[in-house]
């Protein structure tokens, strides 16, 4: 982008590109752009040195929410992970319960991913390595049932935290979307003293169906904040931008690696900078 | 759809007979605009848009087709090159056994294809053997067991030795039992992790498998043709696995690493199932593309 001092059409695609590239979807890119010229015509604007920082701060700007702390104080916090296959949720889960576990809390796993094959056992080794324990039946048991059980472990252990991790699927299975509504009924039945976060995780590699994603897992669930996983690839993960303007669902965490500490609280200005760097 | 985003560029324009530069321009404007909400790679459309451009402009439009069909004709039939026609097949050693090795990302869907792919060269008639080469993941080892055992088939692995020392040792292991295809299954990977990408090249020039198929998940964007020419230059692979297909992502990674590293689609999971694997068909696959 340095190589365009002048804002001419070189400019501009180059803009596009780069946006593009980096999964942010072609509408979010065109409405940025528009809002973009406009400005330069309307101040006057004649070097693109002055255009970036405005870009980049108008991105910034629909990625920031209002930071929340991520584990409460005095109650139950339970996290329910969901997404689609393979995005990353389990490992996501062993990540903030190491966080919790530093942070002093007493922390409890609930493995409700009773379908696929190794899910429990993968949840397991995860919990021996952070220290926490984990609830589980039977592989092919229903999700609901391991969730109520490890929801009044947790009250009867005084747990801090428990974070509930479940099968992939993807969002064009209704009657898997169903099960998660089912899951979710019974937390918040079971526990309507603790603070709920259901938590959308997605991969960073992943383009525009992303949007879809959060649509209709946002539509069956109401989603509290996205975990966006993998951005240690060379993916920038875009896709976020045009999920918080049409969804408003904050980035609360990224996944930065394969190991317990590689876990971070989202900053819209450094995921900016990345992006269009 | 893109049908009618077409229709709807062309009855605003009165132009018939022959395609002129703006009807052509206003109608690849949709046609760009299809392909990347497909998640197809900027540059790939560029030039994809491009070569679209310089056959329409100026071509008879034909007595049965309205300008719009004229163009989306030319784009589905520059699309089909593009993807390759017909089925890929899988290559098979003269002399068995054929060695497949599964490659990719993180949660592509490797451990779950290795098996899918077992499942489908025994209901061809060929006896495969597996080897769970992926030593890091926790339970990854468990995984491809559990999966083996489901559709009956061994499963081989070693804890306490090198990834290459066991995908050695599970290969000599499969020809006392007859086997004559062995499917290694390997830890996802980041095309820019140096240690881990050292270690595939390392594999492969030592076990010298016959096929190198790269697992891809359907919903990557962008990012796909950075990692396939990764892949590529320091593995090479023979094709490509798409996972995910029984989602709503329009699968435009596929055109990419098609059109950027020439390697083809070979087969399409469509679903978590152990028989969701089918041959990959790239017309229908151009078609789910362009919306
Ligand atoms: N490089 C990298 N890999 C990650 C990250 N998060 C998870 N992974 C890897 O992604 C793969 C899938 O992770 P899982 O935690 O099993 O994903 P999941 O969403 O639980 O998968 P399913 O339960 O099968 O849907 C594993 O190999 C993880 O080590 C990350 O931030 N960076
Ligand atoms: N819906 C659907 N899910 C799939 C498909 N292929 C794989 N999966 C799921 O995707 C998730 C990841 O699959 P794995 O086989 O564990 O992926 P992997 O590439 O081996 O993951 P790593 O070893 O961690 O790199 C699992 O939940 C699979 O069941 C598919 O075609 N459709
Ligand atoms: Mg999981
Ligand atoms: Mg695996």
């Amino acid at each position: 982008l340095a190589h365009f001092p002048v804002l001419d059409e070189g400019f501009w695609e180059g803009l596009e590109e780069a946006l593009i590239e980096a999964d942010v979807g072609i509408q979010v890119t065109q409405e940025l752009l528009d809002k973009l010229r406009e400005e330069a015509r309307a101040q006057k604007i004649r070097e693109s040195a002055q255009l970036l920082p405005r870009l980049k701060e108008k991105l910034v700007d629909i990625l920031t929410t209002e930071k929340q702390p991520l584990f409460s104080e005095g109650k139950l916090g339970i996290f329910l992970m969901l997404g689609v296959n393979g995005t990353g949720k389990t490992t996501t889960i062993a990540k903030i319960a190491h966080r919790a576990k530093i942070e002093g809390k007493n922390v409890l796993l609930a493995a409700a991913d009773t379908y696929r094959a190794a899910a429990i056992e993968q949840l397991e080794i995860w919990g021996k390595r952070v220290g926490a324990a984990t609830i589980k039946h039977r592989r092919g048991s229903d999700p609901a049932a391991v969730v109520y059980d490890a929801i009044h472990a947790a009250q009867a252990r005084d747990v801090d935290v428990l974070l509930i991790d479940t099968a992939g699927r993807l969002h064009t299975y209704i009657h898997l979307m169903e099960e998660l509504q089912k899951i979710k009924r019974v937390v918040m039945r079971e526990a309507p003293e603790a603070e709920i976060k259901t938590l959308l995780v997605i991969d960073a590699t992943t383009g525009q169906n992303g949007l879809s994603q959060a649509r209709l897992f946002g539509k069956a669930l109401e989603v509290d904040g996205v975990v966006l996983t993998k951005l240690d690839g060379t993916a920038k993960g875009g896709i976020i931008a045009a999920i918080e303007d049409e969804l408003k669902i904050p980035v609360i965490l990224i996944g930065v690696g394969e190991k317990l500490d590689d876990l971070q609280e989202f900053d819209a200005r450094a995921f900016v900078e990345a992006l269009l760097s | 759809n893109l049908a009618t985003r077409l229709q709807n560029v062309f009855t605003k324009l009165r132009g018939r007979g022959r395609l002129s530069e703006q009807d052509v321009g206003e109608a690849l404007r949709e046609v760009r605009l299809a392909l990347l909400e497909a998640d197809v790679n900027f540059k790939v459309v560029k030039d994809f848009i491009a070569e679209v451009k310089e056959r329409a402009v100026g071509e008879e439009v034909l007595k049965s087709l309205t300008p719009g069909q004229q163009v989306i004709k030319i784009v589905h039939e520059e699309l089909a090159a593009l993807m390759g026609s017909g089925q890929s097949k899988l290559a098979f050693a003269s002399k068995p056994p054929t060695i497949i090795m599964l490659v990719g990302l993180q949660g592509s869907g490797k451990t779950t294809a290795t098996a899918k792919l077992a499942h489908y060269l025994k209901n061809q008639g060929k006896r495969p053997f597996l080897v769970a080469a992926d030593i890091y993941r926790p339970a990854a080892i468990e995984q491809l067991k559990i999966l083996g055992e489901e559709i009956g088939v061994p499963v081989f692995s070693k804890v306490g030795k090198s990834v290459l020392a066991l995908a050695k040792q599970g290969i000599r292991e499969a020809v006392p039992k007859n086997c004559d295809v062995v499917v290694v299954d390997t830890a996802g990977r980041l095309h820019i992790d140096e240690k881990m990408m050292n270690e595939l090249e390392e594999v492969k020039r030592e076990v010298r498998p016959h096929q190198v198929l790269l697992v891809v998940d359907a919903m990557t964007g962008q990012d796909a043709v950075n990692v396939a020419l990764v892949f590529k230059e320091r593995v090479d692979f023979d094709g490509v696995i798409l996972t995910k297909l029984d989602g709503d992502a329009r699968g435009g990674a596929a055109l990419s690493i098609k059109a950027v590293t020439g390697r083809p689609i070979k087969l399409a999971s469509v679903g978590e199932k152990l028989d969701d694997l089918q041959p990959f068909h790239p017309d229908r696959m151009s078609s789910r593309i362009l919306g």
